[in-house]
């Protein structure tokens, strides 16, 4: 070990295993955390003959697809050994492992991340004991597609349509124009073989807005794309190159009336259509997604910040005193300056995280039991909470990079690839101003609940108890 | 109300300032109207004000939670990691309200004596976490070889593994490139 880094370590104040029992949440979950990373590491696949930045492109899209498929062997094997459900999945694929062994994205995120808590979320019991378990054991691939080429977090305005069909009880899925073409979603260009597609549902002649159904992209034998599917990748990105994004239209593909997802909105047989109690249930897969993605900062911060700091306590520079050798240059107070905030950030949106996760998690409680009264403040804070969190994880890694110098600036550091990871998150799931205007939107109408004299709900409470004004 | 340049008192600054800016919006918002304006165009023309008010509100919720979900962890553990997590709150805190001075100096009753007192807490603050820098980024405890870093691998050496890396580069497999003869040759003798 690098002495100065040693010497770092000999004089810390506290006890450096016991802040990480808590960050993991308990002794035993620390335990469970390495064990999960040695089974995982042990396969080797994180191990590349040629580093995986000197590869093309299309050579990248297949070392991602290989390594996402042997990374599924592992938590397959996981599963057989101690059965625990979503946890090993969002662990290995979602967290900081899943990103060390794909570096620039993986091409199945989308699969466990979107298709299948959608499917979770939307899908009626009859549904979901069609297609959850062969989406768990990854006979089909799955997507999500949303955004289109001509709209994005502007949901109502997609112009996709599903037009119902009585006569043969089925659903024309079209694009009508090039703008409506889907356009983004990962997995979605040459891997996955079905996708969740939002589109206007049309019944009677009768347009009853965006609506989920599940749709078979290709063949399950060939992996060619079916009749009227048109699709493919859309191209190299700043980062991400390793996620497959894809673009999809729709030349009147026909679909069954049960592959729209029915647990909220239905159509029956005759094409009646029956409404939801509340139309923001739809967004659910978004917010659930935006509440994982704080979590996701996180670690990207964790990981520059950490990078940064071990490098600035090796680097040597300058000689502020003569005579003297060149200080580390943690020791400079600008260095201290850009980097503890950056701990101490971690350590913020990782609590934050977790109470956003409960809050979550009991308001999906209480929708299931169709309360809704707490949908709005859930989606106003998560939309706040993703913007700001992704955007401060950005700013972070950036001043991680140019805390290295040069350095910093090489491939070799991982500082770039964990920047084009976390502003990429910037713009999915929702441009960021786009997102902070939601939350106003909220926040106006708590306001003028509050000039009402209405009581407000817990997270804007503060609105009607402090008094702003400057003092004269 | 009196500016307390405490935690506590930070954090209710940030609510002042939010809702300070959620109220600025909806009296801009009122205004633009009675001029004229439909509401869709008044909201458009005070959205830039809009973000800046959602930010402040996202601002005040996290400072509210980190300070209050770890003095709800602190009794729970040693009384030297405590301190840490405290400090680590306060650099926090008070780094925001150093970011946001304007906002603070326009919303609450901040005054200059109180700023100058901030900025030396922040300093101060950096000084003392400073002896446990390396230690508060190895809690975070990522394997080398989930941090994929030269830079930050456990053992410091840099160097080495920056020279590791540029040898692998695939320029690096043969001593000539071909370009030389192709290109670079030819063009120096004036043949290209």
């Amino acid at each position: 070990v690098n002495p100065d880094l040693q010497r770092e370590r000999d004089k810390c104040t506290f006890n450096v295993t016991e802040l990480i029992n808590l960050i993991d949440g308990g002794v035993q979950k620390t335990e469970e955390r390495k064990k999960q990373e040695d089974m995982v590491l042990s396969e080797g696949i994180h191990i590349e003959d040629v580093p995986s930045e000197y590869l093309s492109h299309k050579e990248k899209y297949e070392l991602a697809v290989k390594k996402a498929c042997l990374l599924f062997k592992v938590i397959r094997k996981m599963q057989e050994e101690d059965n625990a459900g979503m946890e090993n999945y969002r662990a290995v694929l979602g967290g900081k492992l899943g990103s060390a062994i794909l570096q620039d994205g993986s091409p199945l995120t989308l699969h466990y991340v979107m298709f299948i808590p959608t499917l979770m979320g939307q899908a009626s019991v009859e549904q979901q004991v069609h297609w959850i378990g062969r989406a768990f054991d990854l006979n089909i691939i799955g997507t999500y597609a949303q955004t289109e080429l001509g709209h994005g977090t502007f949901i109502r305005g997609l112009e996709t349509t599903a037009t119902y069909d009585p006569s043969t009880k089925e659903f024309v899925l079209h694009s009508p124009t090039l703008t409506a073409y889907k356009w983004w979603p990962g997995g979605l260009a040459h891997t996955a073989n079905y996708c969740i597609v939002m589109a206007q549902l049309y019944t009677k002649g009768q347009c009853h807005g965006i609506h989920p159904f599940i749709v078979q992209l290709r063949d399950e034998e060939t992996h060619m794309p079916l009749k009227g599917i048109k699709i493919g990748e859309i191209g190299v990105k700043l980062g991400m190159n390793g996620t497959n994004n894809g673009f999809l239209g729709f030349d009147h593909v026909r679909i069954p009336r049960e592959h729209m997802l029915m647990k909220n909105s239905k159509v029956l047989e005759d094409g009646t259509y029956v409404n939801s109690p509340s139309s923001k249930l739809a967004y659910g897969t978004m917010m659930f997604v935006r509440v994982v993605l704080v979590t996701d900062m996180c670690n990207y911060m964790a990981k520059a910040v950490t990078i940064a700091m071990r490098y600035s306590a090796v680097r040597r520079q300058s000689q502020p005193k003569p005579n003297e050798p060149e200080p580390q240059i943690l020791d400079y107070l600008t260095q201290q300056h850009k980097l503890l905030i950056g701990v101490a950030s971690v350590h913020a949106f990782r609590l934050n995280a977790d109470w956003l996760w409960n809050m979550y998690n009991n308001v999906t409680a209480e929708l299931d039991a169709g309360d809704l009264e707490r949908l709005p403040e859930l989606h106003a804070l998560s939309c706040c909470l993703k913007a700001v969190s992704t955007a401060d994880a950005a700013e972070c890694v950036e001043r991680c990079r140019l805390a290295c110098g040069g350095h910093g600036y090489m491939l070799a550091s991982n500082l770039p690839s964990t920047y084009g990871l976390t502003t990429a998150a910037c713009t999915y799931e929702g441009e960021n101003t786009v997102l902070l205007l939601q939350t106003a939107r909220y926040l106006v109408k708590a306001w003028q609940q509050a000039a009402g004299g209405n009581a407000l709900t817990p997270t804007v409470s503060y609105i009607a108890t402090v008094n702003s004004g400057r003092r004269l | 109300p009196p500016w307390e340049n405490t935690i506590e008192g930070i954090i209710k600054g940030f609510q002042r300032v939010a809702a300070g800016k959620i109220g600025l919006c909806v009296s801009n918002i009122e205004k633009r109207q009675n001029t004229g304006l439909s509401y869709e165009d008044a909201w458009n023309m005070t959205s830039v004000q809009l973000a800046s008010a959602s930010e402040a509100h996202c601002r005040a919720i996290l400072l509210y939670t980190y300070y209050t979900e770890t003095e709800k962890i602190v009794n729970t553990v040693s009384p030297a990691l405590r301190q840490v997590l405290l400090q680590l709150v306060d650099l926090y805190v008070v780094y925001w309200a150093l970011q946001r001075l304007g906002d603070l100096l326009r919303f609450t009753s901040i005054s200059e004596k109180d700023i100058d007192e901030l900025q030396r807490w922040y300093e101060d603050l950096l000084t003392k976490l400073r002896p446990n820098a390396v230690g508060l980024v190895d809690a975070f405890d990522i394997r080398d070889e989930i941090l994929r870093s030269a830079l930050g691998a456990y053992d410091g050496r840099v160097y080495e593994r920056l020279m590791e890396a540029a040898l692998r580069s695939p320029l690096n497999a043969e001593p000539v490139n071909s370009s030389f003869h192709k290109y670079l040759k030819p063009f120096m003798q004036g043949k290209l």
